[in-house]
């Protein structure tokens, strides 16, 4: 699965998620990749979201959407709300996987509860970071 | 406001030194900074988010190193079931598409169903037959095939298991019933 959230030059947000499924997967078998809220998300008013991983549980926890929600409704931080939900409440459900989350300040959060996550950002300040493995 | 940012995932899973090499962690490396610089250099020409998320993605679903587009993997029955979303945060419109097989981009289809139709997701054939009449590019199914990922289904046929992402890279068994331990899952 791969994925893109940004923040442009006006202030605005956008998401976008891409995926192949799983491997072996039978059923037409549809994961979090395409239902908005789940693995993508994107208001202005809070933050942008895409996610990769367990897609099952990720619709189960509308994981995207709940990042959001703990921003809007309980004024969490981006990162506060990012880590609540992927590296405690999917953890507690057994979901494995990470999302990639922008608020309109342009603060970034990459948290992912596996042992790596392909990842990256670039801002307009010049901060650049590329990892791949979970101690970078 | 002259403060823009992007950021990309590829996916996540058992990624760990041990189990990737030298060469494939500079191929990842690369194929991230180049999506990461496409996306940015929309922002950079004053373009809209939309236009630097679609950007981005679409260089990695031209990849083969990841579960996108091509380099896409295989259902059971050996096809490529494509999904993708995009959502815009001044709108809040969204836009999705799921199992599809012959769109050579699905983000790009994903936002034409946001700015196009008055639906947010279209599945399957029904899918395919809006790209179509909205003049998106088709393409066979054999351009998202590559062979690790044909290997990876015949290893997970062969176990009778499933696989998410990145799975061989760490090629250890997973199991139909989700309730397995954190490295077999690849997402």
């Amino acid at each position: 699965t791969v994925g893109c959230v940004a923040l442009d030059k006006n202030g605005n947000l956008a998401a976008g998620t891409s995926t192949g499924g799983m491997t072996n997967k039978r059923w037409n078998r549809v994961g979090d990749s395409p239902i908005i809220g789940a693995g993508t998300y994107a208001n202005n008013a809070t933050c942008a979201v895409s996610a990769t991983g367990h897609g099952e549980y990720f619709i189960r926890s509308v994981v995207a959407y709940d990042i959001s929600a703990l921003m809007e409704y309980k004024g969490l931080s981006l990162t506060e709300a990012s880590d609540e939900v992927v590296m405690n409440k999917l953890v507690k459900m057994g979901g494995s996987g990470g999302v990639i989350a922008i608020d309109k300040a342009g603060n970034v959060a990459m948290p992912f509860n596996t042992k790596g996550m392909y990842r990256g950002y670039m801002k307009s300040s010049g901060e650049k970071l590329i990892s791949i493995y979970k101690e970078e | 406001q002259e403060n823009f940012a992007l950021v990309i995932h590829g996916g996540a899973g058992t990624i760990t030194r041990e189990n990737l090499s030298p060469e494939k962690e500079k191929a990842y490396q690369a194929k991230l900074d180049e999506a990461l610089q496409a996306g940015y250099d929309e922002l950079e020409k004053g373009k809209s988010a939309m236009d630097a998320v679609e950007k981005a993605i679409q260089v990695m679903e031209r990849s083969e190193l990841f579960n996108s587009g091509i380099g896409a993997v295989f259902t059971h029955e050996g096809r490529n079931e494509l999904d993708a979303s995009m959502m815009d945060g001044k709108t809040l419109n969204a836009g999705a598409v799921a199992g599809v097989s012959h769109i050579k981009s699905p983000i790009e289809a994903a936002r034409a169903v946001m700015e196009k139709s008055e639906h947010v997701l279209l599945a399957g054939k029904g899918a395919e037959e809006f790209a179509r009449l909205k003049g998106l590019e088709m393409v066979d199914s054999s351009y998202f095939f590559t062979e690790r990922r044909w290997n990876s289904l015949q290893r997970a046929i062969k176990r009778d298991s499933i696989e998410l992402d990145h799975s061989d890279e760490a090629p250890k068994k997973s199991s139909m019933n989700y309730s397995v331990p954190e490295d077999y899952k690849f997402g």
